[in-house]
């Protein structure tokens, strides 16, 4: 039943951690889920009500020290529906704290197994990178989603990080391309309409029928520190990830 | 007369790539101009309409050999009014390739040095980072723009960005921050004037009153490999980029 969800893309502003949290609630309906915050932003942490800047025990404290997993894991989601590692800008020194560990990218992998056999469902979001960040979070997962922004900058990425993923298998065989997810979806422009040609002649079954669609109450859901389906049920966003998690997972 | 301008934020898909492409268009009018792609997505280099995929002399190899820098710039804009140093993605080897030299910091602004003198303004594309990237953008600039999206997010990440500048600046006291330019603006949504009045009220004199509208023409031009100046020089995007140049650099 264990699936551990990598969501990368090279891409910045692709939608990578709005797709964490809204997938992370919608899946935790009917699953025990852990969202995973494996960005220095830590914009998963900032969107799911939590500052930032509060001292706490976050993931860059379990990277040093396994044992202290636990200690940093939070419920949120509306009445703690799912649980959340959250995340410290000091993560961004990780990647030359641990440059010459011989196991550097198993770094997330070791912090995700101390909790695994306690979720059916762990999700990962990721900085737009193509170095440390993303090998530990492909090295960690059993499988992974690109969010593809439909603009042409985010389509050119789409080979880079599946470069990426194939590169990450030599080491974590099990690793699988989920799907490729067409977001910020804006039916009214014409250039989505090539972009979303263009990747189902491309990628073909890879692209569910389901797109998310730019709507602004997912961005007003995450400042007030909730997933879409918490902040506004009825709107195209939450109505886009609750028709997502069931055609990809029949959540 | 000389100006090095750092194109920088923290959050990606901020617009920080068509910001240099297009600021670099409108500045060519009357300053000789040389864009950098500092970034392995060569996003940059792909709107301005060369294949990143073909081999060439990059900034990669400038990097190794500042010798080289000459050879790798093409000329671009029409009739070749700016010049451009295009990346490849190899330049995402440069962070470990690197990571040991003592002045692993100064390596861009190495490259830059070698053909500073044939310039007026160079104008720098960099990832959104907090570590090798960025540290070599600023290192090698005497200013600093940050993009600022007009979401939440984007507006969160500007402290980072600033903290980051006030780093560099131990190491390059001569680095100031030019301006934080409101960008993806779009009238419609009222989440847009929040971050706006939010911005105008925390960095004052620092926001431009011009901001960058959400202009499809600008994307249509990326993928045409042409400014958006030159692709459709009356849209709302082409005047917003003539008016910045003006606002900023009096062009
Ligand atoms: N469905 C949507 N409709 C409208 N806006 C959205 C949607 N999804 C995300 N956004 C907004 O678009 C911006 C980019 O999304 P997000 O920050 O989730 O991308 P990201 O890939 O995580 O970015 P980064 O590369 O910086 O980590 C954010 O301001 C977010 O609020
Ligand atoms: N003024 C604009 N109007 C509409 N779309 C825009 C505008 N400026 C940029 N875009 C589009 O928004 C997306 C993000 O812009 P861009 O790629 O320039 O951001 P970036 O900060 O360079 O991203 P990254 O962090 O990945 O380097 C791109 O698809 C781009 O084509
Ligand atoms: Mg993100
Ligand atoms: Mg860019």
């Amino acid at each position: 039943l264990m699936s551990i969800i990598a969501i990368v893309s090279h891409k910045g502003g692709t939608g990578k951690t709005s797709f964490v949290q809204n997938l992370a609630y919608e899946l935790s309906a009917t699953r025990r889920v852990l969202a995973v915050d494996f960005d220095p932003q830590a914009n998963l942490t900032l969107g799911c009500g939590l500052d930032p800047a509060v001292e706490r025990t976050t993931i860059y404290q379990a990277l040093h020290d396994v044992g202290r997993t636990k200690e940093a894991i939070v419920t949120t989601g509306e009445n703690g529906r799912f649980h959340l590692l959250p995340s410290h800008l000091d993560l961004a020194l990780a990647e030359q704290t641990f440059a010459a560990h011989y196991d550097r990218n198993d770094k997330l992998k070791d912090v995700v197994q101390q909790v695994a056999a306690n979720y059916d469902t762990i999700i990962i979001d990721s900085p737009p990178s193509l170095g440390f960040f993303a090998f530990n979070v492909l090295t960690a997962a059993t499988e992974a989603i690109i969010p593809l922004q439909c603009q042409p900058y985010a389509f050119q990425a789409v080979d880079n990080t599946l470069k990426l993923i194939e590169l990450v298998r030599k080491g974590n065989p099990t690793l699988t391309l989920k799907a490729i997810v067409l977001t910020l979806y804006d039916r009214r422009v014409t250039l989505t309409q090539s972009v979303e040609n263009a990747a189902r002649e491309r990628f073909g079954n890879l692209v569910p029928q389901t797109v998310i669609p730019t709507n602004i109450a997912v961005v007003e859901a995450s400042l007030d520190g909730q997933p879409v389906g918490v902040y506004a049920p009825q709107s195209t966003g939450a109505k886009a990830y609750r028709n997502l998690a069931a055609e990809l997972y029949g959540a």
